[in-house]
């Protein structure tokens, strides 16, 4: 479903230019759960921001569903985001001036959804990660964990095929933390939702049918775990 | 050098109040090492944020070296805040328009420490937390881990008495996140820094001399280790 070629990323800051991502190649298939670690700065984030169309690889190629996305425009781009990729960001980037409920709202109106559907669905949504007591809550009157949950619920809100998570549980306690990352797996075997994490806790990639190493914005090791 | 009497802390909502802490008293000596410690959602970051003079009590009294912090205005709380604690936020909340080492110098400006003291003393904090080559980097220029580093850095900038870290290794691999601990552990072996962190790793709970555990706003259990 997503088919990463060669790919390169290098931010230009001026005078310099720092290489995040050196040639990277990986292939990930429907209903797969893998999990990307590696040493803060090593690329994790680049690397799931290109995969989820956020932004454009220096040189190589990101195909999803077979598409080469770099023949595609930027509203071609949204729409695959749209419609097929659920994204869980490392700082959640909710709106600030909606609340729990309009944060996880906000997805579907974008893909033309009714009323009083989005608005079941993200009650729905909100009750599975445990916030339905705080739906009315605005992000700064949230704790950290709780903030972290919204962006899981509304990373779903869609029925993505994929889901994209960028250290889904890093504000978690290790509770809550499992119940989210169960939450993941049962979507995964159960609706066949593609599924990568990038994770500092090595109980994740534990679980995971397949682990891989990010160094220095390359791969260096990838294992693969017997189900 | 920290005293928490029965602080509660409410937060009132619209129609609705939230008590996030209930009758919480705890009292941290000079040069102690405290981890707090409990579920998302449980009053970490409020009692945090209380003890840091960073908002005030619904009741209740905190003492900083003796001093009734409610009897004291905003300009005096500020001035305890900038001379006696660095404060690590969840959230970091470094400033986007200025560079890392920039940052870093920005509590030294506040206290009046001359131009060239400061940048050294910064670039120095940056080269201990491992980020010296990133130092001209602005916070969306960083990844995650690099962030909090920098946040540490800061946190460090006016010799503290007392440092308050709200999850600080949230974003960081193991690695560095052992790192991060062992330096504050220096800190406090070395300098006598009080040190208070809120964390969700069990591993850094183990390593202080005392462990604080917090639920539903109240503190309901304690443990001290044998050194
Ligand atoms: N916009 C940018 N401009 C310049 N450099 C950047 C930018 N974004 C990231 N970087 C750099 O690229 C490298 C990789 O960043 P990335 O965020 O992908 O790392 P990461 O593996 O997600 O790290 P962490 O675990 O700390 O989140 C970092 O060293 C960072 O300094
Ligand atoms: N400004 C606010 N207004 C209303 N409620 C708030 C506000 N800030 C926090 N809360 C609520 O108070 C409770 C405690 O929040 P707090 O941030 O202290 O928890 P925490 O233990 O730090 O959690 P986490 O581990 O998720 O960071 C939470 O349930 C949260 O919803
Ligand atoms: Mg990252
Ligand atoms: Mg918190």
């Amino acid at each position: 479903v997503v088919n990463v070629q060669q790919v390169s990323k290098v931010y230009r800051m001026g005078e310099v230019d720092l290489q995040a991502l050196n040639g990277v190649s990986l292939k990930i298939l429907p209903s797969e759960n893998v999990s990307i670690i590696g040493p803060s700065g090593s690329g994790k984030s680049t690397l799931l921001h290109l995969m989820g169309c956020l932004d454009r690889p220096t040189s190589g190629k990101i195909y999803i569903d077979g598409v080469d996305t770099s023949k595609l425009n930027s509203n071609k781009l949204a729409e695959i985001r749209r419609n097929k990729i659920g994204f869980v960001f490392q700082f959640f980037y909710l709106i600030p001036t909606l609340n729990a409920l309009e944060n996880v709202e906000l997805p579907m109106m974008f893909a033309g959804v009714g009323e009083r559907e989005r608005r079941e669905r993200a009650e729905e949504l909100l009750e599975l990660v445990n916030l339905k007591s705080r739906m009315k809550h605005r992000p700064a009157e949230l704790s950290g964990g709780e903030r972290q949950r919204v962006a899981i619920a509304r990373a779903l809100a869609n029925n993505p095929k994929i889901v994209l998570a960028d250290e889904p549980t890093g504000n978690l306690d290790s509770a809550s933390g499992k119940e989210i990352i169960d939450l993941l797996k049962r979507l995964n075997e159960e609706k066949g939702v593609t599924l990568v994490i990038v994770t500092h806790d090595p109980y994740i990639a534990s679980i995971m049918e397949r682990t891989i190493y990010l160094k220095d914005g390359r791969i260096v090791k990838e294992e693969r775990r017997e189900a």
